[in-house]
């Protein structure tokens, strides 16, 4: 109010100088009245989300669910060209920062997004610039894989959103409550997931233990050598004991993706997508959300059967990096305009080992823009 | 961004005809901070 007063004192005092004209009045408010508005407008509007981010966590926190529930503004993200900005984004955080600015700016990063500096591999002033920060790696021993043969570990450091055994038909993982998406349309129509044909489920829990289980074996490797031209995702159901586990990374955490498992990786498919946000709130307005954005899925065996791992990317981490495949460029200039091309898949060689990775071996790594 | 893990896990074949049968259970809670190594889940030996 303060300012407003002076603000308008300053105006009125220049009006006077001027001569009073009603004209030139109304000009010398147009500039700073539209500052302030928009000032006012983005204050209002931070408020509010403020306001709505506590909200949902209350919620949370007490256990409510929140339903998917789609929005203008979801809408209004399609027509961005999210991809651009992310390209845009990607070149402004690699500008090199000076040294002696360097421990400022990712100190504010680290309050901001809640990073934990000293966990950094190397001083603050030898990241030369905030992309380079972000993708840092960890101090050795900062990360202790657990060493129990009988668990899966964590790839990355994030939050849970989701975890299940996929059952029924399609194996649809659940976005949020009120949408799922197949994982055959997260990890490709070509992907191994073992999947029976309705009829065979029945059938199958009928017998005893042992034929059981060796029954499962060989409908595991005839569905995986089978072209899946011949399987139909849809009206097929997973078979028993699979599993999936969508975990969320925050700006602030930690962007390096490690195996969760001793891991032989065989296939790499890359879609190249939009590249949408993926934070709390665009998983409850945006519809296919994982499925639509840009993706790097590793596909492969481990001891326990199938394993794959989804690294989606975001609009401000649109691009991601394979430390099996250095080669790999993803978050590249669109040549079409389709979003639903075909992912490019790549298999990896010796056949039948591809990649071996040993649990906590590190992967991939997210990148900003 | 975000990661997505899609595996298969032992389940107890004597309890297969039940719901939530899954041998492998999860060790996190929906919402909960992981962080690499961290276990995701576990199984036993049958």
């Amino acid at each position: 109010a303060s300012f407003l007063k002076k603000l308008h004192k300053t105006t009125q005092a220049r009006s006077f100088s001027n001569g009073g004209g009603g004209g030139s009045k109304g000009d010398s408010f147009l500039l700073p009245g539209a500052t302030v508005a928009t000032l006012l407008m983005l204050g209002a509007l931070h408020v509010r989300r403020m306001y709505d981010d506590r909200k949902v966590e209350e919620a949370q926190e007490k256990g409510t669910e929140f339903e998917f529930q789609p929005d203008v503004k979801s809408t209004f993200l399609r027509l961005l060209p999210l991809r651009s900005i992310s390209r845009c984004w990607g070149l402004l955080t690699s500008v090199e920062i000076p040294v002696s600015l360097r421990p400022y700016v990712y100190g504010a990063w680290a309050r901001a997004f809640n990073s934990n500096l000293e966990e950094a591999a190397f001083p603050l002033d030898e990241y030369a610039s905030l992309r380079e920060f972000f993708v840092r790696t960890l101090k050795e021993g900062s990360r202790p894989i657990d060493p129990d043969p009988q668990c899966l570990v964590s790839p990355v450091d994030g939050t849970v959103l989701r975890f299940g055994e996929l059952r029924g038909a399609g194996a649809m993982i659940e976005q949020v409550k009120g949408f799922s998406y197949s994982a055959f349309s997260l990890l490709g129509a070509s992907s191994f997931l073992p999947l029976i044909a309705k009829g065979d489920v029945n059938e199958e829990s009928s017998e005893p233990e042992n034929a059981s289980r060796e029954k499962s074996k060989k409908s595991w490797l005839r569905v995986s050598l089978a072209s899946p031209k011949v399987r139909d995702p849809v009206s097929a159901c997973p078979m028993k004991g699979l599993f999936y586990c969508v975990i969320y990374l925050k700006p602030g955490d930690y962007h390096r993706i490690h195996a969760p498992a001793d891991w032989n990786v065989l296939v790499r498919r890359h879609f190249s997508g939009r590249l949408l946000p993926v934070n709390e709130r665009a998983t409850r307005t945006i519809r296919n959300l994982y499925v639509e954005n840009e993706r790097v899925v590793l596909e492969g065996l481990w001891k326990e059967g199938f394993m794959a791992l989804a690294a989606v990317g975001a609009t401000n981490i649109g691009s991601i990096e394979l430390s099996i495949e250095p080669e790999l460029r993803t978050n590249q200039a669109r040549k079409k305009l389709l979003h639903s091309e075909p992912p490019e898949d790549r298999i990896y060689e010796p056949d039948g080992i591809g990649r071996t990775l040993k649990k906590g071996d590190e992967v991939a790594a997210f990148n900003m823009g | 961004s975000t990661v997505v893990l899609v595996f298969q896990a032992p389940i107890s074949l004597s309890q297969e005809n039940r719901d939530s049968s899954s041998e492998f259970r999860f060790s996190v809670q929906r919402g909960d901070r992981v962080r690499v190594g961290e276990a995701l889940g576990r199984w036993q030996d049958q």
